[in-house]
């Protein structure tokens, strides 16, 4: 089964 | 005092259009670069990263950096009263809560002015790394938009896996399944028909149809599009806009539990 990513999972905050 | 005048004004006009239904409010950044904006959807799934440089207009002045919060429905409004052919300028004196957008036609028998409310957008900005992808697709941009559509007929998701043989979209669905193989074609006449596949490695990545569909909304800004792949990224979907910048949209994967 998979989840849906966000960008969090991927990108920091700046 | 920021004033910006874009003779080809309908640019404006579609990069609304293209950005309006994944994006609800957002802050518009002003700076000596350009004009830019970066926002995620409200599920933080997608992102949305815009830049039209300062040399792309016809007048530039920016003195200071200024971030600029709209309601995206209410701009595009506010541009769509702007005639195709028209000349728009924006304007924002310092410290204002307005902004104005003013049109004028092209033999500049009709000049309106729009002034529009500034709204307060606490916004979270992503540091995006340049990263090297290990695939990166190039194809008409309303081929990848009618492959999109095609295919959320069928399914929610759509599996895009690149090898040496070419790019494969695939859904499957209460109703059956889906596959679009396009393969590498540079023998086109003209360069914006073709599709050219750079590939490192063979890369296969699953997403939701709903957003790709709609970062197809910004295929009028562009001939061609191009989807960067990398099994640990999000996927980049690039809408070049002619000699100002780019729409690139990033969509988060689906991750395996």
């Amino acid at each position: 089964d998979s989840i849906q990513g966000t960008m969090y999972n991927f990108y920091e905050k700046c | 005092m920021l004033e910006l005048r874009l003779v080809q004004g309908s640019l404006l006009k579609k990069v609304l259009e293209a950005i309006k239904e994944l994006v609800t409010d957002a802050n518009f950044d002003c700076s000596a670069t350009g004009f830019s904006l970066q926002a995620m959807d409200s599920s933080h799934v997608a992102l949305v990263a815009l830049l039209l440089r300062s040399e792309g207009f016809e007048h530039y002045r920016c003195d200071r950096n200024l971030s600029m919060g709209m309601n995206l429905g209410n701009v595009s409004k506010m541009l769509r009263c702007a005639g195709s052919d028209d000349i728009i300028t924006i304007k924002a004196d310092d410290g204002s809560d307005t902004v104005t957008f003013m049109f004028e036609s092209p033999n500049q028998d009709k000049i309106a002015d729009f002034e529009m409310k500034l709204m307060d957008i606490d916004s979270e900005h992503l540091g995006i790394p340049d990263a090297e992808y290990q695939a990166i697709v190039r194809m008409p941009s309303g081929e990848f938009a009618r492959i999109c559509k095609d295919l959320s007929s069928i399914g929610d998701t759509v599996i895009i896996s690149v090898t040496k043989e070419g790019v494969k979209f695939s859904t499957a669905g209460d109703i059956g399944t889906a596959n679009i193989v396009c393969r590498q074609n540079k023998t086109v006449d003209k360069p914006e028909e073709a599709t050219v596949i750079e590939m490192q490695e063979p890369v296969s990545l699953t997403f939701a149809l709903r957003y790709l569909n709609s970062f197809t909304k910004a295929t009028p800004l562009s001939e061609t599009v191009s989807i960067s792949l990398s099994s640990d990224l999000p996927v980049v979907v690039e809408y070049k806009i002619a000699d100002m910048g780019y729409v690139r949209y990033y969509l988060a994967p689906k991750i395996e539990e």
